[in-house]
């Protein structure tokens, strides 16, 4: 289910939405042991350029930004993953195998405009 | 929305969704790494998270494999302190093409630990099967050894390293013909004392359970720690 973001100053900007997959919701709480379920968190918004330099942006998306502001043509930074961490599953297979697997880079913590 | 779940199982690695017929029980270690992993995920140390501190192994999946064989009976048991033979086998087909196998451990599990029933002292003999059981053969033939080992009573988890024989395996899954373990009585055998053995073999036919912890590595989900962050 999708978490209310937090009133964010203007929401149309780029930050990061949170949204909860609960596993029981898929009917896989059957075969995954933990988690309950993992956040698959998105990243979506604005990357206008008065604000690049502060919506934890990279150098270049303020170039890219000023190149749109002169030339519309030219599309504007977009928003994107600037943190991201690891999740464990642990879950049974067909064969009665226990298997604990790790996903690097799965989640997202912070976005930025890149 | 259709959630596409047979890309997101392939995602996992999975070709379908799995519907166990019976839990397994989740060993301590595997809940351990578990709840080590979701604390440091958290955390801001961005460890190497394709290693295994715990084994000292890069990995990023752990299996449990169970045993899949049965204890067997033969009539001539090959010596008269056998206690009990039983033939091991683990299915690696789960294991895909890709990973890197690190690490293969055996775990035998004789026997909760009590203070009571201490004895006897065991001696656990491991061969690898490397021929095909006969027709007529009441148990596979014993080929290489690949433990002797003494353990002072039935009791606790005893581990052995059989990383090597797991990558012949997972090599060529023709050579996957499992293992026979045989459990002796060491010590003396005076009549008194055998009906107690008897007892004491009855009770690790019954506790004994086997299985195999094989963690590999998949390259592809396991880039080099140097990727750059932003």
């Amino acid at each position: 289910e999708a978490i209310p973001a937090p009133k964010a100053p203007c929401r149309n900007l780029c930050h990061r939405h949170q949204l909860f997959i609960n596993f029981r919701d898929l009917g896989w709480h059957k075969w995954i042991i933990a988690p309950k379920g993992f956040m698959a968190n998105y990243c979506h918004g604005d990357c206008p350029f008065s604000l690049t330099t502060s919506l934890n942006s990279s150098n270049y998306a303020f170039m890219q930004a000023l190149m749109h502001a002169v030339d519309p043509e030219i599309p504007q930074a977009v928003c994107v993953p600037t943190k991201l961490s690891p999740i464990s599953m642990l879950y049974q297979d067909n064969d009665d195998n226990v298997i604990l697997r790790h996903y690097e880079e799965m989640v997202v913590d912070e976005c930025g405009c890149g | 929305v259709q959630f596409q779940e047979y890309v997101f199982l392939q995602f996992l690695g999975l070709d379908k969704v799995p519907s166990p017929q019976r839990f397994q029980p989740v060993p301590y270690i595997l809940k351990k790494i578990f709840q080590d992993r979701e604390a440091a995920a958290t955390s801001v140390d961005s460890r190497d998270f394709c290693y295994i501190k715990d084994f000292g192994v890069r990995g990023n999946v752990l299996r449990l494999l169970p045993d899949q064989g049965l204890f067997l009976y033969s009539r001539k048991l090959s010596q008269a302190s056998s206690c009990l033979q039983k033939f091991l086998y683990f299915n690696l087909s789960a294991i895909k093409e890709k990973e890197q196998l690190t690490m293969a451990q055996l775990g035998l599990d004789l026997g909760p630990n009590t203070y009571y029933k201490l004895g006897p002292e065991l001696e656990l003999a491991l061969f690898l099967v490397q021929e095909p059981q006969e027709g007529d053969q009441p148990i596979p033939k014993p080929g290489r050894m690949l433990v002797l080992q003494s353990v002072p009573r039935p009791q606790g988890v005893v581990h052995f390293n059989l990383l090597d024989v797991a990558k012949d395996w997972n090599n060529d899954s023709q050579k996957n013909l499992g293992l026979l373990l045989e459990i002796l009585v060491k010590g003396n055998r005076d009549i008194g004392v055998t009906f107690q053995l008897q007892d004491a073999c009855a009770r690790l036919r019954q506790s004994l359970r086997a299985s195999l912890l094989v963690v590999t590595l998949h390259p592809e989900q396991c880039h080099p720690s140097s990727r750059k962050r932003r």
